[in-house]
């Protein structure tokens, strides 16, 4: 039975995307059945692992909107160890699409339930907004959420409107809505911000905090370039470490190891 | 005649905000009167300029559904020389209500327009999406789009998609719609990957991109945290000679020095 993580935050660029691909790369390293569910319309994932988003015709969209199943719509990439249900620009027309369709916020989850058994591990990246796509990663979080966190000042700023909007969405649509986890990103050890932002990052959600923290590090903006997880383009970097203590983590946590 | 420039990128966390405040404050600087407005409802443009978000009462979710005028909604900041129009959390629910209301995409223009002689300039700053108040910030941009664009692949990746946006919005609803100028950001001199950015992006906009680049620097992420501007922050920083440098380029070109 898979365990399904939904990546969220509507700050942007506090490295939701980094996150699902390199913490699901090193889950596939322990050997781990990965999928990785792109709900951005950006396809940062999808590239992220080598995939030109426009040659994308069976993706999250055509699966939302019912177009396609999603068996046949997942890609496999067997050097590394990972599947990816795939996004493309389509995907933005989801909003519009969905908005008169019953029940249009269960879309996602109701697509990626038969796959439970097919995986160990399904990790959803969603944009930086609090949409209708959100919303369906959200409700298909069956784990919880794992909300990426900048170690800066902007990025703590907007925590308070993510935790109100989780409480919202657990009293009115899904009441076993949980935080998984909360990931420290782009820490910067040369500066008092960054030291400053953990503490109250530790105030805001006592528990709740993975002990891993994940460095800023040049080679997990270079990896994209590649479509190369840091597992294969840097694997001896403290950004590959620090992935691969936070899989650890989270596997020991999960009762895997 | 106020210049009316919008900050849009759909990718997160490139430096729209920061754009914004910061070459808002340096034409601040040189006797420009300067208004910028917060489209987003993360309202971090409001509390990089040490406002408290949760104490907006007045602001750009209220002037957009005609609560209130706009002019007792703008606060002024003396010392910064910088006026602004503030966001708010309740700004997230302007989608929805928006929904129904005739020319909704026209609101905040209708809105701004009658402040084109109290200002020189007039700097939009709008969510990380392609939504309705995004498209409300599109069509309020009077002089052009600033388009922020952070020296890092995924960045890059997304701008196929931002023009189409652009284009099919110039299309459909405003055909004056046009790109004022492409701002290089976070630019790590210590990476080839940040030069090879820069290269694509001049391809991808000719004769669009500012000569002036934003360099990477902590104390850009460390000034909002104070809730100022880098001017005050700290004014002799590599950032804050960059924000100038784009202030006066900004200036020759709109025939201002
Ligand atoms: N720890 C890190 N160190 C340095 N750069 C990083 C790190 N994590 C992510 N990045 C880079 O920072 C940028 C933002 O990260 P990413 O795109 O993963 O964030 P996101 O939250 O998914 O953004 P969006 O809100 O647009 O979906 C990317 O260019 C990425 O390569
Ligand atoms: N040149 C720079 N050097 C270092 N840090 C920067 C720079 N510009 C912005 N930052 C920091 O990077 C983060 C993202 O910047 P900012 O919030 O301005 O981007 P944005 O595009 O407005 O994000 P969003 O998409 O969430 O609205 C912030 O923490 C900011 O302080
Ligand atoms: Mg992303
Ligand atoms: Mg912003």
């Amino acid at each position: 039975m898979a365990k399904i993580y939904t990546l969220v935050n509507q700050k942007g660029g506090v490295g939701k995307t980094t996150s699902a691909i390199n913490l699901g790369a090193f889950l596939g390293h322990y050997d781990q059945r990965v999928l990785i569910v792109d709900v951005d319309p950006q396809a940062n994932a999808t590239s992220s692992l080598g995939i030109d988003k426009l040659t994308v015709k069976k993706g999250t969209y055509e699966v939302l909107i019912g177009l396609t199943p999603i068996g046949p719509s997942i890609l496999h990439n067997p050097r590394l160890k990972i599947s990816i249900l795939p996004s493309s620009p389509a995907l933005a027309g989801a909003e519009v699409e969905l908005m008169d369709v019953q029940k249009r916020d269960f879309r996602l989850r109701e697509m990626i339930e038969p796959l439970v058994d097919r995986y160990d591990y399904i990790l959803i990246d969603c944009p930086p907004s609090l949409s209708i796509l959100t919303i369906n990663g959200l409700l298909a979080a069956k784990d919880g959420v794992l909300i990426p966190v900048q170690c800066e000042y902007l990025a703590l700023e907007g925590l308070g409107q993510l935790t109100d909007t989780l409480q919202r969405i657990k009293r009115s649509l899904y009441p076993d809505l949980n935080v998984r986890g909360v990931l420290l990103t782009m820490y910067d050890g040369r500066t008092k911000l960054a030291m400053d932002v953990v503490q109250e990052v530790h105030k805001f959600f006592p528990d709740r905090v993975f002990q891993t923290i994940i460095p800023r590090s040049i080679r997990l903006a270079e990896a994209p370039s590649y479509g190369l997880p840091i597992t294969v383009y840097a694997p001896t970097s403290s950004a590959a470490r620090a992935y691969d203590a936070l899989a650890r983590e989270i596997l020991h946590q999960d009762g895997k190891t």
